[in-house]
């Protein structure tokens, strides 16, 4: 079973390794 | 038929803070099981399971903008449930129970949102949808 996913925001990647968005 | 899961490649390092959390290295590749709208992404990696951040991942079969929803420029009202400080220049500070227009929900769970004449990145998961129309 999957649990739950984290109440936190997911972190965004360093600046320089983030992919482009649409 | 069989259940065919997506294949994902992380673009850097990254370092589990929980339990239920899954660690990778930029280039493991990973098996895609649940794509939460918050940004969190129940992914499989050889034995190991376990949520890992939507936007450390980039699809290996090329773009998977189909799955993501054109951007709304009217806007769609929700509220903030908490505070938060944006952490990097392309983020909004926005306080509890402030409304904001959310234009362009993104699947790594950070939306792009206006609130009056300023637009910025906030995270999905600490909006919940207004019931007031535009």
């Amino acid at each position: 079973t999957i649990k739950r996913p984290p109440e936190n925001p997911p972190p965004r990647p360093p600046p320089e390794v983030r992919r482009k968005q649409a | 038929g069989p259940i065919i899961l997506q294949s994902y490649r992380a673009i850097a390092d990254y370092e589990k803070s929980s339990k239920t959390e899954l660690s990778v290295k930029a280039e493991d590749e990973v098996e895609v099981v649940e794509k939460d709208e918050n940004g969190w992404w129940f992914c499989q990696m050889k034995n190991k399971r376990g949520w890992v951040p939507a936007a450390y991942l980039e699809p290996l079969d090329g773009p998977d903008e189909s799955e993501e929803q054109d951007p709304d420029y009217a806007g769609e009202l929700h509220i903030a449930t908490k505070d938060y400080s944006g952490e990097l220049q392309d983020e909004l500070d926005i306080k509890k129970g402030e409304t904001v227009e959310v234009i362009h929900k993104l699947l790594d769970g950070w939306w792009v949102v206006r609130r009056g004449s300023v637009t910025g990145y906030f995270p999905a998961t600490y909006l919940k949808k207004s019931g007031e129309a535009v």
